[in-house]
């Protein structure tokens, strides 16, 4: 365990936090992927099985399980709670869960480290993890104006990602015999997909502006 | 067995 690593980690729970919290106190889910957040289940879910009988430490097991519990709330809210339910963009998220899930789902079955169900259900989610954000974004461009604090949501997840490539850096130089290439290529195309989410956020943040992506 | 590292993250 690394700063880099804690840090990331951090983060990843103050995105969540940021997100149910918004839910919570303005009752609106307005601006919010349900599709993202549900894939970001899916992908606690098949990436946590091993909860019960792999232990590894308790800072894991207890991240897994806030994890798994926050993102249930959101999706619950979104789905569930009478008023916030009423305010999901239903229109605008029309992402395909099929578009992700199917390559994922293939190609967890093609590229993988062994070849039984709960390594490849861990590669599933791996790659899922990686494109989970797409419906997310592409909702974001479409509804043009982002409000504070689902720009910070995407922002503190994004930052989460850069963390972990900075720790997957210092374990390489540190740890003889440390690689974990489908995890480094999964999350650098992981990362990737934040750059010009990225951008368009410190231009607006540099210009004291309201984040307003371009069509 | 190979050691699986990549397991220890989150």
């Amino acid at each position: 365990m690394n700063l880099f690593r804690f840090a990331g980690d951090i983060l990843h729970l103050l995105s969540i936090l940021v997100l149910l919290l918004k839910i919570h106190a303005t009752k609106s889910c307005a601006g919010i992927s349900l599709k993202t957040q549900e894939l970001y289940l899916a992908v606690f879910i098949t990436r946590y099985l091993d909860l019960f009988w792999n232990f590894h430490s308790l800072y894991n097991s207890v991240f897994k399980v806030v994890y798994i519990g926050t993102t249930s709330m959101i999706v619950w809210y979104m789905r569930r709670h009478r008023n916030v339910k009423l305010t999901y963009d239903r229109d605008h998220d029309t992402f395909r869960y099929l578009f992700l899930v199917a390559p994922c789902a293939v190609l967890s079955l093609l590229i993988n480290a062994r070849y039984n169900l709960f390594e490849i259900l861990w590669t599933f989610s791996i790659y899922l993890e990686a494109v989970a954000i797409l419906p997310q974004l592409v909702l974001l461009q479409r509804t043009k104006n982002v409000d504070n604090l689902t720009g910070n949501y995407v922002f503190l997840l994004g930052l989460y990602r850069a963390f972990y490539i900075l720790n997957w850096v210092y374990r390489f130089a540190t740890e003889p015999g440390y690689s974990a290439w489908l995890v480094w290529i999964s999350g650098l195309i992981q990362t990737g997909l934040y750059l010009d989410f990225f951008y368009y956020y410190v231009q607006a943040w540099k210009q004291s502006k309201k984040l307003q992506l371009p069509s | 067995d190979q050691k699986s590292y990549d397991k220890d993250e989150l």
